[in-house]
């Protein structure tokens, strides 16, 4: 199984 | 899943902007981004299609290898859209890498075979890894 994880995007 | 979309927050709230800055490569299929899980640097890959499960299961069939690349997780947007979470290559794609070794060892003669033994060590042993877990790649390149 692959996990849900929580991420942002890198806008800088 | 509702579920999912509870666990990432953040993800629900960026924009067209924050894609295109944090755009870092673009192919046929997918589209790659820069990001973070915690503190972190991680690659975001969004796939056009349906491919997304096609990748993600091969990449679970590799264990893990210092000459490969490492899926993470996964996310998915407000949309339903799935992202697959990787292990960022901190200096980029490889044929972007190789080029800009190359002009830097014409200038050192010495060096210059050990490295290119040393670069060409690290491919072989990354493809032995995918040939290790029975997959067939079918579009083997330095950017990929």
């Amino acid at each position: 199984m692959i996990p849900s994880i929580d991420i942002r995007f890198n806008t800088s | 899943s509702q579920q999912e979309r509870d666990s990432n927050p953040t993800l629900d709230n960026y924009s067209d902007d924050d894609l295109r800055l944090a755009q870092i490569g673009v192919g046929q299929d997918k589209s790659v981004y820069r990001g973070w899980w915690g503190s972190r640097d991680v690659a975001i890959v969004r796939f056009r299609s349906g491919n997304i499960d096609t990748e993600a299961g091969a990449m679970l069939r590799l264990s893990r290898h210092p000459h490969l690349i490492t899926l993470y997780g996964f996310t998915t947007d407000a949309f339903g859209s799935k992202f697959l979470i990787e292990e960022l290559a901190p200096l980029g794609s490889l044929d972007v890498v190789a080029e800009n070794l190359a002009q830097e060892l014409r200038a050192d003669e010495t060096g210059r075979q050990s490295i290119f033994l040393d670069i060409l060590h690290q491919i072989s042993s990354g493809m032995h890894g995918v040939v290790d877990a029975g997959l067939l790649h079918r579009d083997l390149s330095l950017r990929n």
